[in-house]
């Protein structure tokens, strides 16, 4: 099928929080999730890029209402994951295009980042699935880039 | 809907290509992208996690026949984003589980990096969409964690 985005969406309600530097080892990754699961709270998205030095970024956004939960869960493990720190940031918004096979056309990608960058606003998180790429970027810039990225690819934002 | 567990996904055919370090600030994944776009090669995957000091890493996954293509594109463009490095691997590949609402389901997530790290494996990167985690693990290792992750939410890998 010739790839389209068929829809954008738009996420207010989450906040970003990493462990920083953690361990790159089999086990770890399964401490941290575990710990969430043992508190019952849902994901919105995970990240992890390349490790550095024997160490990793372990990257994820939650619900809002859920952030104090997460860093207090996050506190109880970082010791045995051996996080330099943990980092939260609440003033962040998710923006995503939707369409089947989107990654297999690299204009309809160059398209979104291009759309972002001529708001000037910087991308801070990256995360994609075949038919989904989202951006982390600043809360305060979400409105104006849900309404270029609209008209780029012209949509109405779900 | 209640979350659940449908199907396994593989994939050996890709390749990572990181761009280190490169310049953080709006415009910087456009440069990239466009490159890409300009050899028309489609992606894979893309993350991107939290940026430290003004710098960030960029990471995309390729069908490895695209490999050598996207290595000349990254070239070109290293010194405009100031990437500090490109780095690539071509011994990896992809194991994904896909399920409606899935990341709604903290149980489901540790499942699937709980089985990986039984059998002794290192996560190398991680990406999600709400209906799909995608792991990116050593080649040699995806027979015996497809295996393990079809047994462990009961599937057969496509
Ligand atoms: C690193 C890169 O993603 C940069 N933050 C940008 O917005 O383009
Ligand atoms: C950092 C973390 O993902 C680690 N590599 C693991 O496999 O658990």
């Amino acid at each position: 099928e010739e790839p389209l985005v068929r829809a954008l969406t738009v996420d207010e309600g989450i906040a970003k929080v990493v462990l920083e530097r953690v361990l790159d080892k089999p086990g770890i990754a399964a401490k941290i999730f575990k710990k969430l699961a043992d508190y019952q709270i849902s994901l919105d998205m995970i990240v992890q890029s390349m490790h550095k030095d024997g160490r990793n970024d372990v990257a994820f956004t939650v619900a809002k209402d859920d952030l104090q939960d997460t860093l207090n869960a996050m506190n109880e493990i970082k010791d045995e994951v051996e996080a330099k720190a943990v980092h939260y940031d609440d003033t962040i918004a998710k923006v995503s295009i939707v369409g089947v096979n989107i990654l297999g056309s690299p204009e309809i990608i160059y398209g979104m980042f291009n759309t972002i960058a001529s708001e000037d606003v910087n991308i801070d998180m990256i995360s994609s699935s075949n038919s989904r790429v989202s951006c982390i970027i600043s809360k305060s810039k979400i409105g104006k880039v849900a309404d270029a990225l609209a008209e780029r690819f012209k949509l109405k934002a779900l």
